[in-house]
C-alpha cells in the first residue's frame, strides 16, 4: 500500500533503476546549483538533532542516507560517527573510515538500499554555516562521492530559539564565481568566528529544506502530544540557556567595543565608504549589533513570558 | 507554587530579562543616534 | 622530608573522590572517613577552595561544606555590565562626533 502511486508514504521507496538514471546523467556536473532543495525525514532530524545535542559543547558529526530526485536531495536517515571536535581537525572522520564502509555494508545486506548522500555536524552556539575546513571537506567529497549534502545543527540556538537551528549546504567548484550573489538569512556570528565565516561565505549556497513524515511517524508523534506538553511546560529556555545567553551578551559587548574602535577612527562612519557606491548599501556594523541585541532580548522575553503564563495558570487561585 | 523562596527567583529573572530589554533598546537608540549624527555631519560638514 | 607532602597529596585525591556526588556534606563525616582530625580536613578543604579546584564554600558553625558555584549567576551579571559600559562609552564617542 505504502507503494502505490497516490500513497503518501510513497517516498519512502527506493528505486534502484531511478538511481541508477541520476547516477548516470550525472545533471550537477554541468549546473554548479542544480540541487536547490532538501527534503529531511522526520526520523533524521530527530537523530540528527539529538546526537548534536548531545555533545554539548564539543562539536559531532554524522552521515546522512537518502537518495536524489530530480534537484531535490531526500535525506532518509541519518547515523552518528564515533568522533568528536570536528571543527578543530583537519580530518576527523578519518578516525571513522572504518566504521562508515562496515556500516554501510551491514546496511545494504539488511535490506537499506540507500546511499550515503551527505554528511551532518554540529556548531554548539555559533551558527549554521561552513567553516574554512568545513568548505574543504565538502569540495573534497563533492568531488568523490556525489551527490553529497553537508548539514550543520546548531544544538545550542534549538533550544535557546525553540526551533531547530538546520542549514544544507553545497560548495561551488573551485574557482567557480556565481553570477549573483545568493540571498542568506542573517545570523549572528561570533567576533571569533567572523573572519572564518567572511573569507569563505561565497564558496558554497544553501538550499530550501522542508521535512516530511510517514503514517506511523505521524501516529508516534500524536502519541507522544502529552508527554512533549509536560516536557515544554516544565522546562524554561532561559534558565536553560543562561550560559549561552552569558556569552552572547559577552560577545555583543566585545563587538560593542570594535564598532565604537572603528567609529572613533573615521570622521564619516559607514556613509562615506566604497559601500556607497554599491547597488544595495551594506549594513553598518552598528546596525547589526542592534539587530543581534534585539535577537537576543526576544529569545529572553519569550523565556520570561511561558513563565508568567505559567505562573499565572497553575499558581493563581481561581476566581 | 507558593513560597517566598519562588516569588524571589521569579522576580529576579522578571527583573534580569526586564534589564536586558531596558539595555537592548539603549543599544537600538545609539545605533538610530549614531545614523543621525553621520547624516548631519554629512550636511553641515564644515569643509 | 617528603611524608607530609605526600600525605596531604593522597589526602587530597581521596578527599576529592570523596565529595564528588555531594553537594552538601558534613566535615565530621569527611574526617571520620579519611581517618584524619576535622581540623586537617578543614585545612585541606580551605587549600582546595582557594586552588579552585573545588567550588564552594565552608559552613564553620555548622561544620558543613557547600559545594557549588556561588558565581553562576554572576557571569550573566558580569556580562550585562561589560555591555552597559560598552554602550556608555560608544555614546560618548557618537556624541563626540556631532561637528
Amino acid at each position: 500500500a505504502s507503494s502505490a502511486a497516490n500513497s503518501p508514504d510513497r517516498i519512502y521507496c527506493y528505486d534502484e533503476a531511478a538511481n541508477a538514471r541520476t547516477q548516470q546523467e550525472k545533471a550537477w556536473t554541468t549546473d554548479p546549483h542544480y540541487f536547490k532543495k532538501v527534503k529531511i525525514s522526520a526520523l533524521a532530524l530527530l537523530k540528527m538533532v539529538v546526537h548534536s545535542r548531545s555533545g554539548g559543547t564539543i562539536e559531532v558529526m554524522g552521515l546522512m542516507q537518502g537518495k536524489t530526485d530530480g534537484d531535490t536531495i531526500i535525506v532518509m536517515d541519518a547515523f552518528a560517527l564515533p568522533v568528536e571536535g570536528t571543527e578543530t581537525r583537519v580530518n576527523a572522520q578519518a578516525d571513522a573510515y572504518e566504521y562508515m564502509v562496515e556500516y554501510s555494508t551491514i546496511n545494504k545486506q539488511v535490506g537499506r538500499l540507500e546511499n550515503v548522500v551527505g554528511w551532518y555536524h554540529s556548531h554548539p552556539g555559533y551558527g549554521c554555516w561552513l567553516s574554512g575546513i568545513d568548505v574543504s571537506t565538502q569540495m573534497l567529497n563533492q568531488q568523490f562521492q556525489e551527490p553529497f549534502l553537508a548539514v550543520v545543527i546548531d544544538p545550542t540556538r534549538t533550544v535557546s530559539a525553540g526551533k531547530v537551528e538546520i542549514g544544507a549546504f553545497r560548495t561551488y567548484p573551485q574557482g567557480y564565481k556565481p553570477s549573483d550573489e545568493p540571498v542568506s538569512e542573517y545570523q549572528t556570528i561570533p567576533l571569533n568566528k567572523i573572519e572564518d565565516f567572511g573569507v569563505h561565505c561565497k564558496q558554497y549556497y544553501a538550499l530550501d529544506i522542508t521535512y516530511f513524515k510517514s503514517a506511523l511517524d505521524s501516529h508516534l508523534l500524536d502519541l507522544l502530544w502529552n508527554k512533549y506538553w509536560v516536557n515544554t511546560l516544565s522546562s524554561s529556555p532561559i534558565l536553560a540557556s543562561r550560559d549561552y545567553v552569558a556569552g552572547q551578551i559577552f560577545d555583543l559587548a566585545d563587538k560593542l567595543e570594535q564598532a565604537e574602535n572603528q567609529m572613533a577612527s573615521s570622521r564619516y562612519g559607514s556613509y562615506m565608504s566604497s559601500s556607497q557606491r554599491k547597488k544595495e548599501p551594506e549594513e553598518s556594523q552598528l546596525t547589526k549589533i542592534t539587530r543581534d541585541s534585539s535577537k537576543i532580548t526576544a529569545e529572553q522575553v519569550h523565556g520570561l513570558m511561558s513563565q508568567v503564563i505559567k505562573d499565572i495558570l497553575f499558581n493563581s487561585k481561581p476566581v | 507554587i507558593e513560597s517566598e523562596k519562588f516569588q524571589d527567583e521569579f522576580l529576579m529573572e522578571f527583573n534580569d530579562t526586564l534589564l536586558m530589554t531596558y539595555l537592548a533598546m539603549f543599544t537600538n537608540c545609539t545605533g538610530t543616534m549614531n545614523d543621525v549624527v553621520e547624516k548631519f555631519n554629512i550636511a553641515y560638514d564644515r569643509h | 622530608n617528603y611524608i607530609e607532602d605526600l600525605l596531604r597529596n593522597i589526602r587530597t585525591q581521596v578527599l576529592l573522590k570523596l565529595i564528588k556526588p555531594y553537594t552538601r556534606i558534613r566535615i565530621p563525616f569527611i574526617s571520620k572517613e579519611l581517618n584524619v582530625p576535622e581540623k586537617d580536613v578543614e585545612q585541606l578543604l580551605v587549600s582546595l577552595i582557594l586552588d579552585n579546584k573545588i567550588q564552594g564554600h565552608i559552613d564553620q558553625v555548622n561544620k558543613l561544606l557547600e559545594r557549588g558555584d556561588r558565581s553562576k549567576g554572576m557571569r550573566k551579571y558580569t556580562a550585562i555590565d561589560k555591555w552597559n559600559t560598552q554602550l556608555k562609552s560608544l555614546h560618548q564617542t557618537i556624541s563626540n562626533r556631532v561637528c
